[in-house]
């Protein structure tokens, strides 16, 4: 299982640390402010009061062990130096950084950082897409009928193909994409971690033990199947 | 067609501003500092230097005229005032408003703000679920192979039902919903202005000109469909 470093605990780095160890991940979140320490010691792994700059202090703390680490400092020079020492000295394998304009992340990228955030910038186009026109996947969510669900394939499907178990007559629900665990092919974070993911499966799919379902339809044909 | 506010051109405002302007919609973009205002002034409708607890300016500027108005300054106390304001005395049908926090939040819900946007905890909360498992739409949206469109039915589709056009077989490809444009039966923004999104349609169901097919498949499989 991934172990991640949050440093910086803004509103964006204490929701990111919080969010991943309520999903029962490892966190180290860091900080140079004492108060946000202690606000977030009991809902993470560790809490670490440091300077971000204080490359000595994260040797330390063990941080070239983390998997992801994410950074959520504005202030521009510090992200920058912090990326270079995560990726060149501490060789994180995947790192985030969060950043506050186009000319912040154009650099960020220059030095290797593998995803760039723009909290304001993203949630602006979301909501003026949102306003334009509700997107397919607001609707699914907001929708009071109807809900987009994963659910572990029950053993009755196992062996099956989706033509056989025939979803769409039996429950009246679309199938539209299967997950499914097999020994990643390539090392990136950014697609198919342990998983690939079969989009729009043909009707001849079969199942294995182990696939997550995606699927929609309505919430009482959805709820039956969980129940099976 | 929706005219929109957007008052406080931070990162948030200015992108909400320019997206919906860049969409073709009516912008009014309003801020107290005159540098932003030059900033967008190109880029909008109308950019108009102005304090936001200015009700007499704003009234001045038409302001109850807008369909939906955007507030994005951080300042509790200044966004509460101005919330209020639009709600209660310009009678704006749907504000949104951004907050740093969920306490500024709640008061704000209470006060009959529309809609509020939190940019740092969504954005975080996205990332959280991003990092742990790629979403099936981001893997839709990442995906080299795969896309998510959406195109108005072609003229030879009109009249027929989604079994005898039989997409799958014919085009590999998996209708995921419907929009359709209909009276809009309540005045609600949130869920369907204007347009009904019919989810999983059957295979019965007959194509009527205007609708909008919303599909997932290969790339070169949907460009098929886009040529038709
Ligand atoms: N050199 C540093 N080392 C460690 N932590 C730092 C350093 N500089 C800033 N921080 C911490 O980073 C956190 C985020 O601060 P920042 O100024 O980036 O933005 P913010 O506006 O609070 O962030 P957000 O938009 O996420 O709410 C703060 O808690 C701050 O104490
Ligand atoms: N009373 C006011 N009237 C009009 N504009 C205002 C008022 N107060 C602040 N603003 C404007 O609101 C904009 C947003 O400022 P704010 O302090 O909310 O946050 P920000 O950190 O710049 O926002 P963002 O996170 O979107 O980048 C600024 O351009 C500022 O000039």
């Amino acid at each position: 299982k991934k172990f991640f470093a949050v440093i910086g605990l803004g509103s964006f780095g204490y929701y990111v640390a919080t969010k991943l160890a309520e999903k029962g991940y490892e966190v180290i979140a860091i900080d140079i402010d004492e108060n946000k320490i202690d606000d977030i010691s009991n809902k993470v792994t560790h809490a670490i009061q440091l300077n971000a700059l204080d490359e000595k202090g994260l040797k330390e703390v063990g941080l070239m062990d983390v998997d992801v680490a994410i950074i959520a400092i504005k202030d521009i020079a510090t992200s920058i130096l912090l990326s270079s020492f995560l990726k060149e000295d501490l060789k994180i394998k995947y790192v985030v950084a969060k950043a506050s304009d186009q000319k912040h992340g154009k650099v960020l990228e220059k030095i290797g950082v593998d995803r760039i955030i723009y909290p304001e910038i993203e949630s602006a186009e979301r909501l003026a897409k949102n306003l334009i026109s509700p997107s397919i996947f607001d609707i699914i969510e907001l929708s009071s009928s109807h809900n987009l669900v994963e659910i572990k394939a029950p053993d009755i499907f196992v062996g099956k193909t989706l033509e056989e178990i025939d979803f769409r007559k039996r429950f009246d629900i679309n199938i539209i994409a299967i997950k499914r665990n097999q020994p990643s092919t390539t090392e990136t974070y950014k697609l198919s971690y342990e998983e690939s993911i079969i989009i729009s499966p043909s009707p001849k799919e079969r199942i294995i033990e182990g696939d997550i379902l995606v699927m929609v339809g309505l919430k009482e044909h959805l709820e039956k199947i969980e129940k099976l």
